[in-house]
């Protein structure tokens, strides 16, 4: 919409359709459209050419509702920091653990991370190449044992081993599975038992190409046990994330990690500016 | 939900009298909210509800029926055709031997939907074999051998040392030596946008010459539905879709742009995580789905 003259209601509704092909969702994207219009009235930008005056007043409008003072890792009193790692299947978690566990160490932080997926086919097989891959240390526990056994174990091991911080791999999971989501509790709440304070985090894996129904994952999921921060996966595709945004304006929940692609160094911190320029391109 | 808005539009109208275009544009602007809310493309969504309110301004409301039902049925049959009418079968050449390739992006359900498929198409009497096609992601040779195992299908493998290209040539040969008649190739995830992968899978395609290639879409997929098809059928000339992890609650608004974009039909839905949870997909009830 670059090449367009002028401010007017065709303009608009060009960019209404940048920010729902966004996956921004009809509710958030009418009230910064809205926004824009009491704006543009207001400050009498009607029929003017100052498009970047519209961009940037969008772009603000946004960054607003994405703002946040949590953007880093929390970390506990004593060591080990304590991450749990939670998500719908497929979304990157695994991955996405794999990645941390590098720059801990990248970072002189000694990581141990737990194979909490006692389910899927190869799924401990699968972490165990990236804690090579990383260089940390890993719990595994049987396959199709009780998952709250593996980080019952894992807990305590951290404590002995002197680990800088702990991440828990847990299977896939879709957030309208009741018996499912009650697992996940049950595991947050053991550890929660042996160790006060923890977990520290627990982080939602979302992938960027998920549509509305990302909004009703975050909230199953911190309804659960109480969703802290997001890794946003798969940006290195075409899809923009734009769910995130009704995301942390309905619940708090801000995006800490993005994740570009499958490589282990494949993982940055959120920049919002970054995002928010992407968004329009 | 969109039933008792149209009810509060259409409400005052008697029968005799043509639908008053006031009420069907409001109608028709609540239609395109619960497409849009359902993930339906912004694209897809405008033309539909152009037809929609073309068909619903030619109604006249008959005697004994309620307007607001009358314009629903327009919307529904409108999205059933739109995902193509009613359910497809795979029809495989009997005796004949199928080469089917599965794709798509990463995570999206491939290689538990290739054990499911050879099950599936096992009980309809073929004979099928996996090949471990994707030689990128940690431990998915392992996975694939897995699941092969849990439905009693072999699974063909040469290590991740091995292009795609020749282990699936391969995996045909013993195939043949075995005869079996059914080969379903499982390949790696990847972004339609990687130039590297998408030549990658298009070698495959024209060495191995696959009698079918399904893309495989999680249906919770939004906007970029229609992005990821239309790049992977212009690449690789689908031959249609399989839907997964529709057991979860998303509307499911990417089946209409898969659809929309390549014009093949959707096969079959997953519908959870074990092997047997693998159906037919039928537009029917995939309509009344989206429409919430
Ligand atoms: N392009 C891209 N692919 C990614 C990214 N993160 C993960 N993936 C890929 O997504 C696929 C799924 O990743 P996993 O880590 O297995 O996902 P998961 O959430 O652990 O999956 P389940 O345990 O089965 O629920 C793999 O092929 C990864 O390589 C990313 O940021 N970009
Ligand atoms: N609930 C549910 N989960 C599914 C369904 N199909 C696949 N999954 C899960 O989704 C996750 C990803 O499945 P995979 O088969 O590994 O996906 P993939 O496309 O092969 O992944 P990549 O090879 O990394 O691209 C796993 O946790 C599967 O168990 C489904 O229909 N319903
Ligand atoms: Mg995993
Ligand atoms: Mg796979």
């Amino acid at each position: 919409f670059q090449r367009r003259g002028k401010i007017d209601d065709d303009l608009l509704d060009e960019l209404e359709e940048t920010l729902i092909t966004a996956d921004i969702g009809v509710e958030t994207t009418t009230r910064l459209i809205d926004h824009l219009r009491d704006q543009v009235k207001f400050q009498k930008k009607k029929g003017s050419t100052d498009i970047n005056w519209l961009t940037d007043t969008l772009q603000s409008a946004i960054g607003e509702m994405i703002a946040s003072e949590n953007r880093s890792l929390k970390t506990g009193t004593e060591k080990p920091s304590v991450y749990l790692v939670v998500g719908v299947n497929g979304v990157g978690k695994t991955t996405a653990i794999g990645k941390l566990a590098w720059r801990f160490r990248s970072e002189g932080q000694k990581a141990l991370i737990v194979a909490a997926d006692t389910f899927r086919a190869a799924a401990i097989d699968q972490l165990a190449i990236w804690a090579d891959r990383a260089g940390c240390d890993i719990v595994k526990g049987e396959e199709g044992v009780d998952p709250s056994s593996v980080v019952y174990n894992a807990v305590h091991a951290a404590r002995a081993g002197q680990h800088d911080f702990v991440i828990i791999d847990t299977a896939g999971r879709l957030h309208n599975r009741a018996n499912l989501m009650q697992e996940l509790g049950k595991m947050a709440r053991v550890i929660g038992r042996e160790f006060p304070g923890a977990p520290h985090e627990t982080l939602l894996v979302l992938d960027a190409s998920t549509g509305q129904n990302a909004l009703q994952q975050a909230r199953q999921f911190t309804d659960t046990c109480g969703v802290t921060g997001i890794i946003l996966t798969k940006m290195d595709g075409t899809a923009k994330g734009g769910v995130i945004i009704g995301i942390h304006d309905q619940l708090k929940i801000p995006v800490k990690f993005i994740g570009l692609g499958e490589k282990i160094d494949d993982l940055e911190p959120f920049e919002p500016e970054a995002f928010l320029k992407a968004l329009f391109e | 939900n969109l039933q008792s808005r149209f009810a509060a539009i259409f409400g005052k109208l008697r029968s005799g009298k043509r639908v008053d275009e006031r009420a069907v544009k409001e109608a028709v602007r609540e239609v395109r909210l619960a497409f849009l809310e359902a993930d339906v493309n912004y694209q897809a969504t405008r033309e539909f509800c152009r037809q929609i309110e073309e068909k619903a301004l030619g109604v006249q409301v008959l005697a004994g029926l309620n307007p607001a039902q009358q314009v629903i049925k327009i919307v529904y049959d409108t999205m059933v055709e739109m995902l193509g009418g009613e359910k497809q079968n795979l029809t495989l050449m009997p005796g004949q031997q199928e080469r089917i390739m599965l794709v798509g992006l990463q995570g999206s359900g491939k290689t538990t939907t290739a054990a499911k498929l050879a099950a599936r198409l096992r009980q309809d009497g073929r004979k099928p074999i996996l090949i471990a096609g994707d030689i990128h992601r940690p431990a998915a040779i392992k996975q694939l051998e897995v699941v092969g195992k849990q439905v009693g299908v072999p699974v063909f493998s040469m290590g991740t040392d091995v292009d795609p290209a020749t282990i699936a040539k391969e995996g045909t040969k013993k195939a043949k030596a075995d005869d079996l008649d059914t080969i379903i190739l499982d390949t790696a995830g990847r972004l339609h946008i990687d130039e590297q992968m998408m030549a990658e899978v298009k070698r495959v395609r024209e060495s191995w010459h696959p009698t079918l290639t399904l893309l495989v879409v999680d249906a919770m997929v939004g906007q970029d539905a229609v992005n990821q098809a239309r790049h992977f059928h212009e690449n690789l000339d689908l031959d249609g879709t399989i839907l997964t992890k529709l057991d979860g609650d998303t509307r499911g608004g990417a089946a209409i742009s898969v659809r929309y974009v390549t014009g093949k039909p959707i096969y079959f839905a997953g519908t959870g995580e074990k092997l047997s949870d693998f159906e037919f997909f039928h537009p029917d009830r995939m309509a009344s789905r989206i429409l919430g």
